[in-house]
């Protein structure tokens, strides 16, 4: 019924979370009977370590209780769940079930109340207890937002003190009406509560009674809990709602009457306040690992923190070349290991260099793209290309500088060519391109003719060469006609006789027979 | 064990179910 407070802040304290105890074992229950103002009362204070793995905010019945506005008794929704124990939760409209105020359960957002300004106690992401006033906007935040929240109404104990004045006047005291509010505070009933103590223990309290006949007001119930070190702590529903359920089991006693009024009943109410054995948070410990008396142990190699969602290559942090993944690091191009410490070498790169470099002519290879920074001389992407005539340096980016557009060496750019011009560039250059007669002559050098002089000794001597073979065929060609009449085997020598103009009969020629007179 | 419902008899209401005034 007050004023609702959408954004900004409002009055409330944060616990800190405290370390975590090993072996800090389960709830711890206390049963007393105390008296109050020469009454005697009964109930339970119970303390819990590490509520943000042992509490939790119930929907009456199970999840979707307060959409459905179900009713539920404390024992048909803390059985189900596991709670070692249960208390009655926050307020409810009788008719209709509906839950009222805010709630969170087990990082469900269930109901938000628009900025309700009445007392609340949660417990965000990373364990910090939350008591007091909230604006919607601190319900609703992300950053750190809550994973168990109810409402209730009167902020009992602020920081270690009485904070019940001031909660009347914050959360609506109608003073000026019938003064419900006020007879709310001051009434003896069954009550119930929430807080926690200094060292970061959760607290539920219970006390049996009955409106106007047993039990204990606000008032008592704050100076109760002042005494057992609780430094903050708000006020749950009471009267026939107060309920405490021992491992599923009711052990305190209802105010309500049954259908036979000779018995009493406890009451079906909406959200229950549970304490149980640790679990992990979030519970399936981020999918990265298994739950294991309250903590998780991550699979992998690489899986770290307390929910298994932090992802950690060591403390070299993949060198800054790469990305930690639940695989370990993977490097970025040009850099491989482990740890990618290692750039890549023996003519590769790339990622995992896997790729082989094309560079040729001694390039330079770069190790994340391939790509080639040529040597002086040589151009292309993988340098195999000489520069161009009339270029020369890296990547042939530089042009010559010689006189009669001569070209230059290519490494160096001088314009004396340390090698002889190729074929065309003799015919079509070559008459500017060669050393001037006034060039002088540098150290070392030496030379008797110009480049003219040379070509025209050469073509001469070519021509003597042409003449000279010209000529040696005729002669060849000459005697071997005089040789095939050269004489061929053993010479006779024949004397030379009388004859007186008859021949001989042994010397007559034969037919045929070609003998000359000059044979053998 | 149970005895039924409760008749929800024991009612302790910080609010008067007679204030009529909408949400401010």
């Amino acid at each position: 019924d007050c004023a609702r407070v959408r954004a900004g802040s409002r009055e409330h304290e944060s616990w800190p979370p405290s370390p975590a105890t090993p072996g800090a074992g389960g709830p711890a229950v206390r049963t007393f009977v105390s008296h109050f103002a020469g009454r005697a009362v009964a109930g339970h204070l119970t303390r819990a370590a590490q509520p943000l793995r042992t509490f939790s905010v119930l929907e009456p019945g199970g999840p979707g209780g307060c959409a459905s506005r179900r009713r539920a008794t404390v024992e048909e929704t803390a059985r189900p769940a596991g709670c070692r124990v249960a208390q009655n939760g926050g307020f409810f409209r009788m008719a209709t079930g509906e839950c009222l105020g805010n709630v969170v359960s087990d990082r469900r957002r269930v109901s938000s109340a628009g900025g309700l300004q009445n007392a609340q106690f949660g417990i965000r992401r990373d364990g910090t207890l939350v008591t007091g006033y909230l604006s919607e906007e601190e319900v609703l935040d992300t950053e750190n937002p809550f994973v168990q929240l109810l409402s209730g109404v009167v902020w009992l104990i602020r920081n270690g003190s009485v904070y019940i004045n001031e909660s009347q006047a914050a959360e609506c005291d109608e003073t000026q009406e019938t003064g419900s509010f006020s007879k709310f505070v001051n009434v003896i009933s069954a009550r119930t509560a929430v807080g926690h103590d200094r060292k970061g223990q959760l607290v539920l309290f219970h006390a049996d009674g009955q409106t106007e006949q047993r039990g204990i007001n606000l008032w008592e119930m704050a100076e109760f809990l002042l005494k057992q070190d609780v430094v903050n702590a708000i006020n749950l529903d009471g009267g026939g709602s107060a309920t405490f359920v021992l491992n599923g089991t009711l052990a305190s006693y209802p105010s309500d009457h049954c259908q036979d009024n000779m018995w009493r009943c406890p009451r079906s109410v909406s959200t229950v306040v549970c304490v149980h054995e640790p679990r992990c948070q979030p519970p399936d410990c981020s999918g990265h690992g298994t739950c294991v008396e309250g903590r998780c142990q991550c699979t992998g190699h690489y899986w770290r923190g307390a929910a298994c969602d932090k992802l950690d290559c060591g403390p070299s942090n993949c060198s800054q070349h790469g990305l930690c993944t639940e695989t370990g690091c993977r490097c970025e191009a040009g850099w491989t290991g482990s740890n990618c410490s290692e750039a890549c070498t023996n003519g590769s790169f790339g990622e995992n260099c896997a790729k082989k470099c094309q560079c040729q002519n001694g390039a330079a290879c770069d190790p994340a793209q391939g790509t080639c920074t040529c040597p002086p001389g040589f151009t292309g992407d993988t340098c195999v290309q000489e520069c161009p005539l009339g270029w020369h340096g890296p990547g042939c980016q530089r042009p010559c500088e010689c006189e009669h557009q001569c070209p230059c060496d290519p490494q160096t750019g001088n314009c004396n060519l340390t090698q002889a011009p190729t074929l065309n560039n003799i015919f079509s250059r070559v008459k500017q391109c060669l050393q001037p007669p006034e060039v002088t002559l540098r150290t070392g050098e030496f030379s008797l003719l110009t480049g003219t002089s040379w070509l025209a000794l050469t073509l001469a001597l070519v021509f003597l060469l042409l003449v000279s073979m010209v000529a040696n065929v005729f002669l060849f060609l000459g005697s071997r006609a005089e040789w095939s009449r050269h004489l061929d085997g053993a010479y006779v020598y024949h004397p030379l006789q009388e004859m007186n103009g008859e021949l001989l009969a042994p010397e007559k020629e034969q037919p045929g027979d070609a003998r000359s007179p000059f044979k053998d | 064990f149970g005895g039924g419902a409760s008749l929800d008899d024991d009612l302790l209401l910080p609010y008067s179910r007679l204030r009529a005034r909408p949400a401010r």
